[in-house]
C-alpha cells in the first residue's frame, strides 16, 4: 500500500502492487497485457448494474521507460485524467522475471502413494521495491511531475536491490497503472458526446487529428448563427427578453414565451387572415401579439 | 414498422458505432440495442403507457379543451439502462466507462 499521490481533493488512493506475472499463460504473454486486462474488466463490468471499483470509470496508463541517472524509471502520462473524475483507487501492475532456480520436483516415493507430489521452490523470489520519486518534498504530490508540455507525469522505479540491474529490455510486459474513478460529470446531459464524440459535426474546416476518416473532407459551411447562452442551456431563446416588470418572474405568460426569432418563422397568413389587417395592427400594438383573439373572446364570454 | 402499435411503446433500435463514425476509438461494444420510444399518448391513456399523474391531468385538460394549446403528453423513455464502453482516449490509453441511460428499458407518457 502507498499513500495517495493525488492529494486529498482527489479522494483516497490505495496503490497496490500486484505481481501478475505468474498467472500469465504462454498464449497471453504475447498479447498486449493492458488491453487484455481492460477487456477482462469490460466483460466483468458490462453486466447490468455492475460498477467497476464502486465508480464508473477505469483508465489504463502504459509506462514509458526512460533512463534517469543510469536507472530505469517508468513514466506514466496521466494528463488524460479529467477534473470531474474522482479517483477511488489505483493498481500498479508489473512483470517480474523469476530469478530463483527452477523449481524442482520432489520424487514420489513408492511408499507414499497417498501423498501428492509437490513442486518446491529452491529459494525465495527477489524482493521488489516500488519507488515514486518527486522533485518536491510534498508528500501529497509524491511521484507526480510536470512534463515539458505541462503533462501530468507519475514516475515509478522498480528496485530489486541489485547493484547492477542493467537496462530492462523493451517487452510487452511493461508496467501499467489502472485508475478506478468515479466520473461525477457522467450523469450530466450529453456526457457521452463530451467523452466519445471526437469531432464537432457543425465545425467548419479540417477535422482534428484522429477524427473519423469517414467524415466528409469537404469544407462545410456553418450555417448556424452564433450559439447564445439560452440555447446552450437548453432554454428557449429570447426568454431573457421578458419585460423586467413582469409581476411574477416565474410565471411565463404565453405572449412572453414566443418573442423574437419565432415571429419571423410564422407562416404567411392566408387571404382570409389578410383581410383582418387592421385587427393585426391593433394586436401588434398590444402585448397579446401571438394570442388567439377568438379564444380570448370565448374565454371572456365564459 | 407498420406492425408496431400506435400507442406509446418501446421500439427496436440497434445502434452500430460505425454508423455514427465512432468506431475508430470505441473498441467494444461494436453495437448495442438502444431502443427508442414512439407512439401517441392520447386520451384516455391506458395503464400500459405508465402515465405520470401530471401526464394524466394534462391529457384530461387537453381532452376537455378548456385551455388552448395544451399538447398531448410525450412518449419518452422511463426506465433506462447503463452501458459499459471500452474505448481509446486521445492518448490512446484504453478506458472503460459505464455510461448511464444508454438504452431504453420501458417507455411512458410524461
Amino acid at each position: 500500500a502507498h499513500t495517495s499521490p493525488f492529494g486529498p481533493s482527489r479522494g483516497s488512493c490505495h496503490l497496490a502492487t500486484t505481481q501478475s506475472s505468474h498467472a500469465i499463460t504462454g498464449a497471453t504473454r504475447q498479447a498486449d497485457m493492458v488491453a487484455a486486462h481492460m477487456l477482462r474488466l469490460y466483460e466483468k463490468y458490462s453486466r447490468r448494474g455492475a460498477r467497476p471499483g464502486g465508480g464508473n470509470t477505469v483508465r489504463s496508463f502504459r509506462a514509458r521507460l526512460e533512463m534517469v541517472d543510469q536507472k530505469a524509471v517508468y513514466f506514466f502520462n496521466l494528463t488524460s485524467m479529467q477534473d470531474s473524475e474522482m479517483i477511488l483507487s489505483a493498481t500498479f501492475h508489473f512483470y517480474s522475471e523469476p530469478r530463483w532456480p527452477r523449481a524442482r520436483e520432489v520424487p514420489c516415493k513408492q511408499w507414499a502413494k497417498n501423498v501428492s507430489c509437490r513442486l518446491l521452490p529452491a529459494g525465495l523470489p527477489t524482493h521488489q521495491q516500488l519507488l515514486f520519486r518527486s522533485l518536491s518534498q510534498n508528500t501529497a504530490t509524491q511521484g507526480l511531475l510536470r512534463g515539458a508540455d505541462g503533462e501530468l507525469l507519475l514516475s515509478a522505479q522498480l528496485d530489486s536491490g541489485e547493484k547492477a540491474p542493467g537496462v530492462p529490455s523493451p517487452s510487452p510486459h511493461a508496467p501499467y497503472i489502472l485508475i478506478y474513478a468515479d466520473d461525477l460529470a457522467i450523469s450530466e446531459p450529453n456526457s457521452v458526446a463530451v467523452t466519445l464524440q471526437r469531432y464537432d459535426p457543425f465545425q467548419a474546416g479540417d477535422p482534428e487529428p484522429g477524427a473519423a476518416p469517414n467524415s466528409s473532407a469537404d469544407p462545410r459551411v456553418r450555417r448556424a448563427t452564433q450559439a447564445t447562452g439560452p440555447l446552450q442551456a437548453n432554454e428557449l431563446p429570447g426568454l431573457d427578453e421578458r419585460p423586467a416588470h413582469a409581476p411574477h418572474a416565474q410565471h411565463y405568460h404565453k405572449h412572453e414565451l414566443w418573442p423574437g426569432p419565432f415571429r419571423t418563422l410564422k407562416p404567411r397568413p392566408g387571404r382570409k387572415d389578410r383581410r383582418k389587417k387592421g385587427q393585426d395592427v391593433f394586436m401588434a400594438s398590444s402585448r397579446v401579439l401571438d394570442f388567439d383573439e377568438k379564444t380570448m373572446q370565448k374565454a371572456r364570454r365564459k | 414498422q407498420w406492425a408496431e402499435p400506435r400507442v406509446c411503446s418501446r421500439r427496436y433500435l440497434k445502434v452500430d458505432f460505425a454508423d455514427i463514425g465512432w468506431n475508430e476509438w470505441i473498441i467494444l461494444p461494436k453495437s448495442f440495442d438502444a431502443y427508442y420510444c414512439a407512439g401517441v399518448c392520447e386520451f384516455p391513456m391506458p395503464k400500459i403507457v405508465r402515465p405520470s399523474n401530471h401526464a394524466t391531468i394534462q391529457s384530461i385538460v387537453r381532452a376537455v379543451g378548456i385551455v388552448p394549446g395544451i399538447p398531448e403528453p410525450c412518449c419518452v423513455p422511463d426506465k433506462m439502462n447503463s452501458l459499459g464502453v471500452l474505448f481509446l482516449d486521445e492518448n490512446r490509453n484504453v478506458v472503460l466507462k459505464v455510461y448511464p441511460n444508454m438504452s431504453v428499458e420501458t417507455c411512458a407518457c410524461r
